[in-house]
């Protein structure tokens, strides 16, 4: 995972990924004063006193937090279009992660989420091997040829042409199988079915969250276990990490009865340490469990500012 | 940064530069992927190269130094190799010993290993697509078909690999298979190398299957459950396989080794090939002669 | 990797949407094997 890009270039802290969001928005602010200052100089003679007001008024660059409010809002349609197109779970993932992404480096205020929406999916398609034509896509999709074509290379840049997304669901499935190995006999097989698809539910909805760029993905798998089914998930990491792990190797002796074994505490050169494990799992829990809430009216509001950013003609 | 100084070639969807990174001076090739031709925008062998050569970083795999838009075309940056396998073993007047071949097969199965630990099937490993660096290293190139190894339920594409390196169960029109494909491909590799000359050169798909039978003999439901259930066997003509004896005359040069390691890359059932790390594993390559130096190799 | 984090266990394991698998003919016939997909899974959550 550490050789991945999504390591390399995509992994953040929290206070990284604000720094990240924050200058981004500064950059594109400066860039919409400008153009704004250079738009009422040069019609200065059309602009009367009360355009200027009213300019001043609605052409107002969104802040980060807004910004953020607003690439959520988005987020969410990007993930319930790619699921109305009926796309695997790991294609609307991607889809959704490729968008998160490009509004780490650009502003919405540089490039309208409205328009980049269809072109990620179809993209996500594209890396995914759920490979869609461009034209079924857009009869699938009423968007044009060109609206989807459009950004594709921009979207490719952005992304430091990054594609592959590790998930946090094939790892799922593979603590599904490991818990039945560790805890052999302990858990019952049919209940551990049903969990693993409300968790599935979980990871999905996760991935809406920053917890993509913050955790790994199976710490986030583990979050969301845990949200399920904490006492299985604390039970199943106790039983496999807390002690330092052993190789039980028989004695040297060839005498029968000190056949036992002999425990050889051998601590690997890269033991998980248990106990940051359960921490780095709760705080990847906390942000899992506060979601971005973006109203209609909020996400209104921010499109008009962004819109009159970039038409103050139309005042 | 990047110079274009001469054109070497020109693919379906790419043209390839030899040129410099002005910064250090190092010799690359810039593949511009051609963006017009492809209707559905961005190729999808451009987005599977870039896609799988940004995760990889091996000695054995060719590596992508950078990427670059420029006048909206899409300029992979790679490593400079100068030459591949398929020049080797074609030109009569390079000599290669057994040490050789051990050593490229080595290097080979390292870096297809590497791409299969990371779940990549490579699906394109043929001579011509295994580059060889000046200090003589071998380097899987060309991720154009490459793809993740697939979720259980994913239906692929049997229309993989170029014909004569074809698996038998691609052959057959198989939909969900694995790592074994590269593998095969790797084998035929391993006995054009000892032959040299192609070991299995089908004429088309339907000539393929029958040469590849002819040479290994036709499997049957006993040795691969299952196969007579793909629609193509029932035209098959039934062949033997070789006895050891007639391998052994095939191939001549080869220690008893090298033909089980071959025998285990050319298992006509899927499910019992070996893997890369089996292959890696084999005798052959403990055994004397060791693999040449890749540096010493002319 | 020297140590694996995991030890694959397949006797234990109920899945049943991999084992259906197993019965299938084109999956069998294609080279379809339990480990592989286990060993991947398993990988995954190890990584």
């Amino acid at each position: 995972f550490r050789s991945s890009s999504q390591y390399r270039l995509w992994s953040f802290t929290k206070e990284q990924l604000d720094t990240k969001r924050v200058d981004t928005n500064a950059h594109a602010v400066a860039a919409i004063e400008e153009k704004l200052t250079m738009f009422k100089k040069d019609y200065a003679s059309d602009i009367s006193e009360e355009d200027a007001k009213m300019i001043n008024e609605k052409a107002i660059p969104l802040t980060a937090e807004e910004e953020l409010k607003l690439v959520d809002f988005y987020a969410k349609k990007v993930q319930g279009i790619a699921q109305h197109l009926n796309l695997p779970t790991e294609v609307v993932s991607s889809a959704l992660i490729f968008f998160k992404r490009f509004y780490l480096e650009n502003s919405v205020m540089e490039i309208d989420p409205k328009t980049i929406v269809h072109t990620i999916i179809f993209l996500a398609c594209k890396s995914e091997n759920y490979f869609i034509s461009v034209d079924s896509f857009s009869k699938k999709t009423k968007a044009s040829r060109d609206t989807i074509l459009k950004y594709e290379f921009r979207i490719l840049e952005s992304l430091k042409f990054s594609l592959l997304c590790h998930h946090p669901f094939k790892p799922l499935h593979g603590f599904f199988l490991d818990i039945q190995n560790v805890l052999h006999g302990k858990v019952d097989v049919k209940y551990m079915g049903e969990i693993y698809t409300k968790t599935k539910k979980r990871i999905s909805d996760a991935l809406l969250t920053d917890v993509a760029f913050l955790f790994t993905p199976p710490q986030i798998t583990l979050a969301a276990l845990s949200l399920e089914d904490e006492q299985l998930t604390e039970k199943y990491l106790e039983t496999k990490f807390s002690n330092t792990d052993t190789i039980i190797e028989a004695s040297k002796d060839t005498n029968e009865k000190d056949k036992d074994s002999e425990v050889i505490k051998e601590d690997r050169p890269d033991k998980i340490n248990y106990i940051l494990l359960l921490s780095l799992i709760d705080q990847c829990k906390e942000v899992m469990s506060n979601p971005s809430q973006v109203s209609m009216e909020e996400a209104k509001s921010s499109a008009a500012k962004l819109y009159f950013c970039n038409h103050p003609m139309n005042i | 940064e990047y110079t274009k100084e001469k054109k070497v070639g020109e693919g379906t969807y790419a043209v390839v530069y030899l040129g410099t990174k002005q910064s250090t001076g190092r010799k690359i090739a810039i593949k511009e992927i051609k963006t017009s031709e492809f209707k559905d925008g961005l190729d999808m062998s451009a987005i599977r190269e870039v896609k799988y050569l940004q995760e990889i970083n091996h000695i054995n795999v060719i590596e992508l130094v950078d990427i670059f838009m420029a006048y909206n075309n899409l300029n992979l940056v790679l490593e400079y190799l100068p030459t591949d396998l398929e020049v080797v073993i074609k030109d009569q007047n390079i000599l290669f010993t057994p040490a050789d071949i051990k050593s490229w097969m080595l290097m080979t199965l390292r870096g297809v290993y590497h791409c299969h630990r990371n779940f990549i099937l490579h699906r394109d490993l043929k001579p011509n697509n295994l580059l060889i660096s000046p200090d003589g290293q071998i380097k899987v190139a060309d991720f154009g078909l490459a793809r993740a190894i697939p979720a259980p339920y994913d239906v692929l594409t049997s229309n993989v690999v170029t014909r004569w390196y074809r698996a038998p169960e691609l052959l057959l029109g198989a939909k969900h298979y694995t790592s074994a494909v590269d593998v095969w491909s790797l084998g035929i590799i391993f006995a054009e190398l000892m032959l040299r000359i192609p070991y299995l050169p089908g004429q088309n798909d339907v000539d393929q299957i029958d040469v590849t039978f002819r040479a290994l003999g036709t499997p049957t439901d006993k040795d691969w459950p299952g196969v007579s259930k793909f629609s193509t066997y029932t035209q098959l003509q039934t062949y033997p396989p070789p006895s050891r004896d007639e391998l052994r005359k095939r191939f001549i040069a080869a220690s008893e080794n090298a033909l089980d390691l071959m025998s285990g890359m050319l298992t006509m059932n899927p499910q019992k090939r070996w893997t890369t790390i089996q292959c890696l594993q084999s005798e052959y390559f403990t055994e004397l002669p060791p693999p040449s130096d890749p540096s010493t190799i002319k | 990797d020297p140590f694996k984090r995991y030890i694959m266990n397949e006797i234990v394991y109920e899945d049943p949407f991999i084992k259906d698998l197993t019965k299938k003919n084109e999956y069998i016939a294609s080279g379809f094997r339990t480990d592989f997909v286990y060993d991947r899974l398993l990988t995954e959550a190890f990584m």
